[in-house]
């Protein structure tokens, strides 16, 4: 998913229909009433936000103005007839036009049937935007770019996951509240179910890990995005350095092609060569395209001519990446390092010559990181526990290199007065 | 597949610009587009939408460019981005 960064300040939103479709089949007014309001209260299930329609003497209040609309339209952004274009909705913000969502009249807009253009499945697209999300690559999504067709009966749509994790990054998933949410105008449609209980535990799952106690597993900065790999879950920090969400997604949902209850990864890094991702567990390794394991996979670790200073072969790796001053690849294991020239996917592949070396080159960094990435301008990232240290650029042996906090820093948890790095014991609820 | 009818050649250049695959053509410069931007555009487009990523406006993806859609841009503002990273720069 993908969000725009702008969110409404508050969680009481006022919405108004302005007008109603014109061409056939005519969906009643009471019908279209009812279909915006299950599409809002789509979005409304799995946050905290809560609708109220306006009546139609204060229309011009409402935060989400929604009308149908033709060709130019005074917004600057033109529909262009049956077809193409279906719909478009302002993001939240200040502006009088913020949230209002526009659907194009001259389509056939329906209700569940095939004929025409399902009003219910644009319209909680549109009303994604309006609560500030952007278009999905994911699939499914009610947030792809592309109509989909009905998406089934009004009462009982839930979001596809992608969304809800999208929404609830930027306004938190739901509380469990005591009085029931009010039910939406139901004229003409049959009456929905009541809502069902917020699935949401009011406590955490204990199992899911806690992003602010570190000791996560790998490290791997992947299409300049961070990803914390830690138990079966992974956390990912955006380009802009903001994380996605503070719950974890489940690896085994997003990289295809690991063992059926992978618990441990041991150290991922991209290869630069030819962008393929690295995944280390054991003495075994896989090569990814993307998120999907190339077949093949996975293979000994032997490939890699892993034979430490005592003579014996390597059995696991404790992180990898490339380090952008050299643009080489660089594994280590055990105390030591060894370094690679990598050329385009082979299997048997052979350390440069006079490694391994003992970790300790790195000065002032951890000789058993947990892992290690190439971030911002090229500096070399340690992760350790719950801290991490930077080497700048191309430099071994610098003398002040101080420990930062990967919790406060990475994971946004608040700084903790007692916390200086190492293991803390931050209590938090993650 | 039948190499694309020019004309879909400059409509699937304008769409990759208004779904913001591709910068709009900067009138002060008079910068076009370069094949190779083109070609990157597609893959951009085609790896958003699940499609194999030739770099070619192939028939899946001449399809995909005919389906009715939102009409807000799937890359949002990377001009805007870059215009905020110079103001942040400057």
């Amino acid at each position: 998913y993908a969000t725009t960064g702008l969110r409404w300040k508050k969680s009481d939103l006022m919405w108004s229909i302005q007008n109603y479709p014109s061409l056939p089949p005519f969906l009643k007014p009471s019908e279209v009433d009812t279909i915006m309001a299950y599409a809002l209260k789509a979005w409304s299930d799995v946050t905290n936000l809560k609708f109220h329609a306006t009546s139609s003497s204060e229309q011009d209040r409402a935060d989400i103005k929604i009308s149908f609309a033709r060709s130019l339209h005074d917004d600057g952004y033109p529909f262009d007839g049956k077809g193409g274009t279906l719909a478009h909705a302002f993001f939240p913000g200040e502006a009088d036009v913020a949230g209002d969502t526009h659907f194009d009249d001259e389509e056939s807009w329906t209700y569940i049937d095939d004929s025409g253009t399902d009003l219910f499945a644009v319209a909680v697209h549109e009303f994604g935007h309006a609560l500030g999300l952007s278009h999905s690559s994911s699939h499914p999504s009610i947030m792809r770019p592309y109509y989909q067709g009905p998406v089934g009966d009004i009462a009982s749509y839930t979001l596809p996951e992608d969304d809800r994790y999208a929404i609830q990054s930027l306004y938190g998933s739901k509380r469990r509240s005591s009085t029931p949410s009010p039910n939406h105008p139901t004229q003409n449609l049959p009456k929905p179910p009541s809502p069902p209980q917020p699935k949401v535990p009011s406590q955490p799952d204990p199992s899911v890990q806690n992003r602010c106690e570190g000791g996560f597993d790998a490290v791997a900065n992947i299409r300049g995005e961070v990803f914390f790999f830690k138990g079966p879950y992974f956390w990912r920090i955006q380009r802009s350095g903001s994380l996605v969400s503070f719950h974890p997604a489940l690896i085994k949902n997003f990289w295809i092609g690991l063992p059926p209850g992978t618990n441990k990864i041991d150290a991922v890094y991209e290869r630069q060569t030819d962008s393929r991702i690295i995944f280390f567990i054991g003495s075994q390794y896989w090569v990814f395209k993307d998120t999907m394991a190339i077949s093949g996979y996975p293979r000994p670790l032997s490939d890699w001519g892993l034979i430490s200073h005592d003579g014996s072969e390597v059995r696991r790796v404790d992180a990898a990446f490339i380090w952008a001053h050299n643009g080489k690849s660089y594994i280590f294991s055990g105390g030591e390092f060894w370094r690679f020239s990598e050329g385009p996917e082979t299997e048997k592949r052979h350390p440069d010559a006079g490694y391994p070396r003992n970790s300790s080159l790195w000065k002032g960094a951890p000789s058993n990181p947990d892992d290690i990435i190439t971030w911002e301008d090229g500096d070399a990232y340690f992760f350790k526990n719950n801290s991490y240290w930077i080497l700048k650029n191309g430099g071994l042996d610098q003398d002040n290199v101080s420990q930062k906090s990967t919790a406060v820093d990475w994971m946004m948890c608040p700084a903790n007065p007692s916390h200086k790095g190492g293991k803390c014991n931050c209590g938090l609820n993650g | 597949d039948l190499a694309p009818m020019p004309d879909q050649y400059s409509r699937g250049v304008d769409w990759l610009s208004r779904y913001g695959y591709l910068p709009p053509p900067d009138p002060h410069t008079g910068k076009l587009q370069t094949k190779e931007g083109i070609e990157r555009a597609i893959k951009e487009m085609q790896r958003f939408a699940g499609l194999k990523d030739t770099g070619k406006l192939d028939s899946d993806t001449l399809k995909l460019m005919n389906t009715p859609r939102c009409s807000l841009p799937d890359i949002i503002g990377s001009e805007d981005k870059l215009k905020k990273r110079r103001r942040k720069r400057r």
